[in-house]
């Protein structure tokens, strides 16, 4: 069974998307099966990972409201290893849609379930995407706590908090935390907090500094050792549709996600 | 009448609240008049202003549901002419609360409407209050086009959209102003695109002089000339509960901002 991460904070620009597509990569660089589902009506995370809109004609939409298959939806990306549920501007009314729909919560929980998470393609439709079942499944979020981010974290096993070293970040993490408790009680009794990545850090600057020690004195070992630096490269590969790890391997930024990665497999081996 | 302005842009992190801050502490700083209303549950607008949540007794989830008159969840700030109306994490239920009350897009404009917007303080609530009118009402957003950014639109008279310099920012452009369009369609017939803000320019990075001249290319003199630097002592500020421009005056970002508040007062000339 593969462990399914939610990449969640209702805090805007934090690294949410970012930190789904490097550390997506990552892992499949060392070996690891991924499916990065991307939740976000933005559809930063599939646009990252190069699928163009005109290749998103099944997306995370259609599996929510239930008219296909996870499966169907699977697309490659460029990534050996890594493969995608894309999203669309069609996940914007999702919400209301299934506003009167009974398990609403557990739409996204209920389609992966069903779904045969080896990954194995439909009948011709994409042979590249392997047959090994995956490891890993990463679920991009958009931010704010309503009905897809509450999906996701009904689906997942854990949840991976990418915190940006800014005061307004830090102030929002008690709001996520509280969120976190209430889907536990009352949705997804195994929901958990898997880990915090501090991203954006800045050692030249002292905010950066007195977040990270506020957070580490706060909540200890469940903050990553690995921290992302503030990396331009990490945030030009957007826009040439590859992930940073693709775009610039020896970058500071990619080699913090490589690391971020290692740290990961490890503290899943130590559950 | 005032100006009423809402800072709007689902991508998150883009320097919405940061804006709604600095932009309507400068134009109090130059004799306007100004009230600033917080959306957001997040309460970054209302933290940064320095007002606890013990004083938020009175707020816009309030005014939104209909419980308290809007001039009753007014607050006084640290700045002389500027007072805000606060957020509190209520308004993360306002969306469900409202779904099936009539005129729900149009809770804050009906609201606004019924107030008299001289700002008058309520029998002994608060005499620094002050009696003048507002000349200009700021209106914080969250991160994406719920109830709460629909409402904001639909009272709004124009949209300034704070654009961050970095291509996932840039990508969800069109879909806000595909938004804009259907609210003026639907909702308010009056709105408009007043401006678009870049901020959190780096100019010793390609990416924010290929973003601005992108924008500049396809909106033209939509683009404010004053262009918000990256500059540490901005997202300083909200620890010590202060605005930059009270923060640290002479700092390039608070420069930036006092230049922004006299061209936007130079554009509303024009209109
Ligand atoms: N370590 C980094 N160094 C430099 N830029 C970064 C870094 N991480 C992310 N960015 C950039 O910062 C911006 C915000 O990151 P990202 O979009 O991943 O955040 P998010 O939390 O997914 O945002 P949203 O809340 O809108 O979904 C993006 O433009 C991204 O390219
Ligand atoms: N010009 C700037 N220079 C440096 N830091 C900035 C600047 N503008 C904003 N910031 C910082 O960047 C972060 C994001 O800005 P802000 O919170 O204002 O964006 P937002 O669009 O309101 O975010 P959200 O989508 O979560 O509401 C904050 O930590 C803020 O302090
Ligand atoms: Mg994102
Ligand atoms: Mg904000």
């Amino acid at each position: 069974e593969p462990r399914i991460l939610v990449l969640a904070n209702q805090k805007g620009g934090v690294g949410k998307t970012t930190t789904a597509i490097n550390l997506g990569t990552a892992l499949a660089a060392v070996g690891e099966r991924v499916l990065v589902i991307d939740l976000d009506p933005q559809g930063n995370a599939s646009t990252g990972f190069g699928v163009e809109r005109s290749e998103r004609s099944v997306s995370a939409y259609d599996v929510l409201i239930g008219t296909r298959l996870a499966e169907d939806a699977i697309v490659p990306t460029q990534v050996p290893g890594l493969d995608l549920i894309p999203s669309t501007m069609d996940l914007l009314g999702a919400e209301l849609e299934l506003s009167s729909v009974s398990r609403r919560s557990h739409r996204l929980r209920d389609a992966l379930h069903r779904m045969p998470l080896s990954g194995h393609a439909r009948e011709g439709r994409d042979a590249a995407v392997s047959q090994r079942p995956y490891s890993y499944v990463l679920i991009d979020c958009p931010p704010s706590l309503n009905l897809l981010t509450i999906n996701a974290m009904t689906a997942a096993d854990s949840i991976l908090v990418p915190l940006q070293c800014e005061f307004f970040a830090l102030e929002g993490l008690s709001q996520l935390l509280r969120t976190v408790e209430r889907v536990k009680t009352s949705l997804n009794p195994d929901l958990d907090i898997q880990g915090i990545v501090l991203t954006m850090y800045d050692k030249r600057n002292n905010l950066s500094t007195q977040v990270e020690d506020d957070v580490r004195s706060y909540l200890g070992d469940k903050v990553y050792r690995t921290v992302i630096p503030r990396n331009v490269r990490i945030s030009e590969a957007p826009s040439y549709g590859k992930p940073a790890i693709v775009y610039d391997l020896k970058c500071t930024g990619s080699q913090a996600y490589l690391r971020l990665a290692a740290e990961l497999i490890a503290r899943e081996k130590m559950l």
